[in-house]
């Protein structure tokens, strides 16, 4: 197929009640059962628009309010896909299994490849060294099924985020790839996308065509939001990426979207209500043999080039998320700057309609080891407004901005070819792509 | 031509081979 209808699922999970102890089984299955039940809606409403693929978000059968004892009950034994298993046919060839069997069958029953994300039990003994005490490995696990209901593929989450202490982690990195007749795909979580292993390897190295994502990612301005974040990743890795995320508005958990290496095609972002939503679009199997597939970027040729701006006034300070900024203001309504940390410098030039008093905008850099959540080492050029006049604020949460900038060219001396560029607007808007390029010398520009 | 209403623009690098070994808490955590 040259093309396929993917969907996506941003999914309001039905949250168990924060327990002390293990509650008993059929509650853990009644209560999944209650997030199947919606998860059901959604794929028929794919599939009946014609939909191959859908894809539901991390954690979104069981939540993620868990102590590792409290969340054995939602686990169930997930085999390797290598043993030809349709749950749907027999479901109890490797023990009870009844999310697997139930999602096996929605997927057969409505001929739709289904992505979701379980629990994973595997035991073990003393004769393996890092056997935990209670004598199992517990593995956030995505699981997809094919259009038969057959199990696909199997992922095991390597990069946990830190409050996931009911999870184990994999002794390595897996890298989950399978053919389908719509492209090869590859699937991660949420917080490997800032890793290399597997977010980079399984396109790097394994060249597929478009990545599953089950995400559970709550919104960090101004740099770590999920829909700007994860669209300017499948740009610069130009891959297709299908993010379905959780949604919970108390915990600033929203934005999923289908983004493809040319554009995005479909996002959807609601800190309004608490309603789940769907999303569908066509997408190009293959990417890369598109005439519209982007041209590699070298992202640091134009800013090796530059000569730095030199404004004479002073850089100052600000974090952003626990990293420590170099900043520089924007003084005028048009301006040239670049700013400096280490051996990376950012150039800005622009063009604002006006320079409003009641806004003030900053030229920032960041080249360093971020510590807080993972340990991962970032180089960033950013324009950002600062959340009130007062210098001291730029970095803080900003969602609303009334300057408009008619031009812009923002680029940095990197030392790295995987640069990720995202434009965030007023409302946490997406900047349309007609509005702005990126050139292949590595310049975040304006399409004026 | 463009007028957005930016409220933050960026190009974020991530420089893999200065990472530790595991981005996590995991056992490969070097903290």
């Amino acid at each position: 197929l040259d093309t396929f209808i993917a969907a996506v699922y941003e999914h309001a999970v039905i949250l168990p009640n924060s327990t002390e102890t293990p509650v008993s089984k059929g509650d853990a299955v009644r209560l999944m059962n209650k997030n199947i039940d919606v998860l059901e809606k959604a794929v028929k409403l794919a599939a009946k628009q014609g939909a191959h693929i859908i894809v539901t978000p991390e954690d979104g059968i069981y939540g993620w309010v868990f102590t590792r004892e409290t969340i054995y009950p939602y686990l169930e034994d997930i085999p390797d896909p290598k043993v030809n298993w349709i749950p749907c046919r027999d479901p109890q060839r490797f023990g009870h299994a009844p999310v697997q069997e139930r999602l096996s069958c929605l997927a057969k029953d409505n001929s739709i490849y289904i992505v979701a994300n379980i629990g994973d039990k595997k035991p073990c003994n003393a004769s393996d060294p890092q056997c935990p005490a209670d004598g199992r490995y517990q593995y956030n696990t995505n699981v997809v099924f094919d259009s038969e209901g057959k199990l696909v593929a199997r992922y095991h989450k390597y990069n946990l985020f830190a409050p996931e202490i009911q999870f184990d982690f994999p002794k390595d990195s897996e890298v989950v790839t399978f053919e389908t007749p719509f492209g090869k795909f590859g699937i991660f979580t949420c917080f490997d996308i800032f890793s290399h292993d597997p977010a980079v390897v399984v396109v790097d190295d394994f060249q597929v065509d478009s990545v599953l994502y089950p995400v559970a990612w709550y919104n960090t301005l101004p740099l770590l939001s999920a829909v700007p974040f994860q669209s300017a990743w499948a740009r610069a890795m130009r891959v297709n990426l299908l993010a379905a995320n959780t949604h919970n508005t108390s915990m600033h958990m929203t934005g999923s979207g289908i983004y493809a290496p040319e554009a995005v095609k479909v996002y959807h972002y609601d800190m309004e209500t608490e309603s789940g939503q769907l999303m569908l679009s066509e997408l190009k199997s293959q990417p890369r043999r598109e005439p519209t597939y982007p041209a590699a970027v070298d992202w640091s040729a134009y800013a090796r080039s530059a000569k730095p701006f030199s404004s004479g006034q002073s850089d100052f300070p600000g974090m952003i998320y626990f990293d420590e900024f170099t900043f520089t203001e924007l003084k005028e309504n048009t301006g040239n700057y670049t700013v400096c940390q280490k051996d990376l410098c950012c150039h800005l030039t622009y063009k604002m309609s006006e320079k409003r008093k009641d806004e003030v905008y900053a030229l920032g850099a960041f080249n360093g080891l971020h510590t807080v959540e993972g340990q991962y080492y970032l180089q960033i050029c950013t324009l950002l407004k600062c959340q009130t006049t007062d210098l001291k604020t730029c970095g803080e949460p900003v969602g609303s901005a009334f300057t408009k900038f008619e031009e812009f060219s923002l680029s940095g001396t990197f030392g790295t070819s995987y640069v990720f560029p995202q434009i965030v607007l007023s409302g946490s808007q997406l900047a349309p792509e007609r509005y702005y390029k990126v050139s292949r010398d590595g310049r975040l520009r304006s399409q004026s | 031509g463009a007028s957005l209403p930016v409220v933050v623009m960026a190009l974020y690098g991530r420089v893999f081979e200065k990472d530790p070994p595991r981005l996590g808490q995991g056992p490969g955590k070097s903290q």
